[in-house]
């Protein structure tokens, strides 16, 4: 494995976005890994539809929350393909769920995995390199005071409360670490990422591992 | 600072501004025991931000709104999944 690797450097990662007050993180998170996954296979970037996720995604709770493999097996199951954003625009809220027809373009989902990888970060980081940026589910209670730098304490394995894309990694430093993309706008953070301590399955990083095929 | 910063428009004195206050207050704590646990420069900072003025139940309420399936371990088969 490179010691470092972030597929923001790839070109394939879409900007981070803002979910504003509804609990959508679990679709920004499932829409994040299948955007970046279709990009990698050659396709251009387009940043697809959260609110038709959001709307359509029947065994979710819309804005009061959802899980990301309950998303990808809506996605899987049905075969609905995931328009532009362009064309479904992301609203805060849920709404009616718009169909499109079969013939209507969009990015369909063939697979998923979701694994759990705690106690093996290291495989992890192989997964991410050879299948694209990861949905996660983290505990992201102390996230509500966060700026910037590695967390390392302050969070639980054992409270998975948000959902949030893993685009890479860095084991160069002191600290080794995930380089996360958050749905809560770029005034959030790091310019809207947070980076987490690779090693010990800080929040919970590696307990629900989502990575999606086209 | 935080209300122009961040657009918050209540005003002060108002009830809804002693209330933010409060929970703005809370978050001051917070982020002084939050802060004491490392001084390494590449640990995480905690401060104010766009959810000071929340308390932590309404930012759960929010924001944290997901819950995570129960995955089987990887096993580095070839074929899982």
């Amino acid at each position: 494995l490179p010691a470092k690797f972030d597929w923001r450097d790839h070109a394939i990662v879409a900007p981070v976005q803002n979910q504003q007050a509804c609990g959508s993180c679990w679709a920004f998170s499932v829409v994040g890994a299948v955007q970046s996954v279709h990009a990698i296979g050659g396709s251009q970037l387009v940043e697809l539809s959260v609110q038709q996720v959001l709307d359509c995604s029947f065994q979710n709770k819309g804005c009061n929350g959802g899980t990301p493999v309950a998303a990808l097996k809506w996605l899987t199951q049905t075969r609905v393909k995931l328009v532009p954003q362009s064309e479904y625009p992301y609203k805060a809220q849920t709404r009616m769920c718009h169909f499109f027809s079969g013939s209507h373009g969009g990015v369909g989902v063939k697979n998923f995995t979701a694994l759990d990888f705690s106690g093996q970060e290291e495989a992890m980081m192989g997964h991410l390199v050879k299948h694209g940026p990861l949905s996660v589910v983290v505990d992201a209670l102390s996230w509500q005071d966060y700026l910037g730098g590695i967390i390392q304490y302050h969070c639980s394995s054992k409270r998975s409360n948000h959902a949030v894309l893993v685009v890479g990694y860095d084991t160069t430093g002191d600290i080794p670490y995930w380089i996360v993309q958050n749905s809560w706008g770029t005034t959030w953070g790091d310019k809207g990422y947070v980076y987490m301590k690779v090693g010990s399955n800080i929040c919970g990083i590696a307990d629900s591992v989502a990575a999606v095929f086209l | 600072w935080f209300r122009e910063r961040f657009g918050r428009n209540y005003e002060v004195n108002s009830p809804q501004f002693d209330r933010r206050l409060f929970f703005f207050q809370e978050s001051a704590t917070r982020h002084a025991y939050l802060n004491s646990f490392s001084a390494a420069s590449q640990s995480a900072k905690y401060g104010i931000n766009q959810f000071s003025d929340l308390s932590q139940r309404e930012f759960q309420d929010l924001y944290l709104r997901a819950s995570a399936d129960r995955a089987p371990a990887f096993s580095g088969q070839k074929a899982e999944g």
